[in-house]
């Protein structure tokens, strides 16, 4: 995250590929299920063996024995419908909720964000030197509408995405942060409104970002979770 | 530092089966260390060809036999491993083969060897034992000859000759970066042995077989599972962590990729992907693969003339998880270049449906991945919530897409792969289909409740985070 600072979001997970290197956030929206980016997987059908979610810990490299760090392997993925860029990973167990481990809600099917919502991004990935790249580092954004948003992007965001204000100094999610949340906070809860997608760009001043609507999505993730 | 179990061969999840019932296997020894302790007890012994290793108990039962012994069978084990001694099961050399113990009973002239015992139609000054291993009519090394196991023949016009198995140096050669070398050397190119990739000791490191289920990290044998620029090793010397191996190159052409070889989006982890996008996903050019800064690096093109590293288009090497770059920021050494669309995986659309498709009733029975369906009246793989009987508008007939559930993103159905329960199919929206754009719905959905909603004390701390 560029031009961010460290914070805490119980529900960002960091992935882990099989050197145990973070790669990929993901949002924890049920006990054994996370929801990530497409692009953080070479394919939907990959052997996940040695792949791994960590969570209840805020640094990126926490030391084995660390308390409240869990590590649990990915048990398999579920690929998101085709344009969704979404993934849902199925974990090994269900992890242990707790003050540094909670679940995010999930908005209503086909929600739509007020524009001028803040919401909170969170990521291990790339600081760009804004920030300290050891910790989770979060950011405030403003949600935009579309309409707003195709202005400066020519017409290209559709309408399972959405978009936050580009800002004049930079900030927003980079390298690392991909599959991590954009997370608004509704009627006293944190509801998981977006999920960091790679942009052409990121953190380019004057520039929104572009985030897949996880409302758009939300049946499916249902589905899957109850099938 | 050298492991008892380098000099064995493991098969996991394996059990040796003698098929004459009459023929007992030795005992159980209870509470071993490990499968270590177990080899310690194993090697020295000459009449010790393999052990079972049980996880679960640690104990360890001492054979006499391998899987290449008459009457054996190799089966699969809920229990244990199979540890066999090198020697017995490598088909192929290490020095001048004084320790090849394998089965080939042909000389490289084609001649069948006359057994050990036999002092006719050539006869020999040698008397089988279990330590010359001068069995039945294999070939053997008990003079080290140089040319490697050799034998008496059965024909009386040549006394004996050569068996030509070859060493394990030349018998398997390395494509491009020997990802997928899997020979049986086990030394380094400066002789030192190898460690066992299933050992932390005496160098721990990140490599653990199971994790690399694709890399054939099995026992001590050389392999490259980070894209090396050839296969090495963890060596015994605790003075040094790891080695290049030496290994015969197949060819200079390039091996037939593995990947496809793409242009313009990326399957897979992008191996093959050979296009000129030159920036990382955030827009910060690449750096050249020949230069080495604003970043030093081990890639240097000619080393890795099957990954086509030319000027600062983004590759993937060394197998990560896209195609990557050293980047030209200096604090940024090196970034995934996600802007690359992946090829789409998904099989061309036969149909199309307007809406959600709950009125597609048409008769594409594949996924968009290209698995067929499972039939909507069959209980498996998967059991089914929908069924003909219970959504009888929804038309379940056969095994056809269709949308009994509503879906918003189109026409399903269960598939007969028992790993993936449900997925879309391929079809895609009718062109001149307007779905309702959800940004201007006559009734924006308002946002009621939360999914989770914690309790107004938890709400506070969960406030203050």
């Amino acid at each position: 995250v560029v031009g961010g600072h460290p914070g805490n979001s119980p529900w960002t997970v960091s992935l882990r590929n099989r050197q145990g290197q973070h790669f990929c956030g993901g949002s924890l929206v049920k006990e054994q299920w996370v929801l990530s980016a497409r692009q953080c997987f070479s394919s939907c059908h990959e052997p996940l063996t040695g792949y791994e979610v960590w969570l209840g810990t805020l640094f990126q490299n926490p030391q084995p024995g660390e308390p409240g760090l869990q590590q649990i392997p990915v048990a398999k993925m579920v690929c998101g419908p085709s344009g969704s860029q979404l993934v849902l990973l199925k974990l090994k167990r269900s992890v242990i909720l707790n003050q540094r481990v909670a679940l995010i809600c999930l908005p209503p099917g086909r929600y739509v964000v007020p524009p001028g919502t803040k919401c909170e991004i969170a990521g291990w990935g790339e600081t760009k030197g804004t920030s300290d790249d050891v910790v989770l580092n979060v950011a405030l954004l403003k949600v935009i509408s579309n309409q707003k948003c195709n202005v400066k992007h020519r017409g290209r965001v559709r309408e399972h995405e959405m978009c936050t204000e580009g800002l004049l100094v930079p900030m927003g999610a980079c390298e690392g942060d991909y599959g991590g949340p954009l997370a608004c906070f509704t009627h006293d809860c944190w509801v998981l409104e977006g999920i960091i997608i790679p942009n052409r760009v990121c953190a380019r001043p004057g520039w929104p970002a572009i985030f897949t609507r996880v409302s758009v999505f939300v049946d499916w993730i249902h589905k899957v979770i109850q099938l | 530092q050298r492991s008892p179990l380098n000099d064995f061969q493991v098969l996991r999840g394996t059990e040796l089966q003698h098929l004459l019932h009459a023929v007992i296997p030795g005992p159980w020894q209870e509470d071993v260390a490990d499968a270590e302790e177990c080899a310690r007890l194993c090697g020295p012994l000459l009449d010790c060809r393999a052990f079972h290793y049980n996880m679960s108990s640690n104990g360890c039962q001492l054979l006499p036999w391998t899987q290449h012994s008459p009457h054996m069978q190799l089966q699969r084990s809920g229990c244990c491993d199979l540890f066999q001694k090198k020697d017995y099961v490598r088909s192929c050399l290490m020095d001048n083969g004084v320790g090849y113990r394998g089965t080939v009973a042909t000389t490289a002239g084609g001649l069948p060897c006359q057994a050990w015992r036999h002092r006719f139609p050539n006869d020999h000054k040698y008397t089988p034992t279990l330590r010359n291993g001068l069995e039945e009519n294999f070939c053997r090394n008990p003079d080290g000859d140089p040319g490697g196991p050799w034998c008496y023949t059965t024909n009386p016009e040549v006394r004996f000759q050569s068996c030509g198995i070859k060493s394990c140096q030349e018998a398997a050669c390395i494509w491009c970066n020997g990802e997928d070398y899997r020979g049986a050397v086990d030394h380094t190119e400066s002789g030192r042995e190898c460690q066992r990739w299933d050992l932390q000791h005496p160098h721990p490191h990140p490599f653990e077989p199971g994790k690399f289920p694709d890399q054939g990290l099995d026992d001590n044998y050389c392999r490259n599972p980070d894209g090396s620029e050839r296969p090495w090793c963890y060596t015994i010397d605790p003075q040094l962590e790891r080695e290049f191996c030496d290994l015969p190159h197949c060819g200079s052409e390039a091996q037939p990729s593995r990947e496809a070889t793409t242009f313009s989006c990326f399957r897979g982890k992008g191996e093959g992907y050979r296009g000129t996008a030159n920036t990382t996903t955030t827009g910060v050019p690449c750096q050249r693969w020949d230069a080495q800064s604003p970043h030093q690096h081990r890639f240097a093109p000619e080393k890795y003339a099957c990954k086509d590293l030319r000027e600062n288009f983004c590759r993937n090497p060394d197998g990560s998880e896209a195609p990557w770059c050293f980047t030209s920021r200096p604090g940024m050494r090196v970034a995934f270049c996600y802007q690359i669309q992946r090829c789409t995986d998904d099989v061309r659309p036969e149909d199309c449906y307007y809406g959600s498709g709950e009125q597609y009733r048409g008769s594409v029975s594949k996924t968009r991945k290209g698995v067929q369906c499972q039939r909507w009246s069959a209980e498996t793989p998967h059991k089914p919530q929908y069924t003909p009987s219970s959504v009888p508008q929804a038309q379940l007939k056969e095994n056809f897409c269709r949308n009994p559930d509503g879906d918003s993103h189109g026409p399903w159905c269960y598939t007969i792969d028992p790993g993936t329960p449900f997925d879309y199919c391929a079809l895609r929206r009718c062109n001149d289909d307007q779905p309702l754009s959800i940004l201007d719905p006559p009734d924006q959905v308002q946002f009621e409740k939360c999914g989770k909603r914690v309790d107004r004390l938890d709400q506070r701390r969960s406030r203050l985070r």
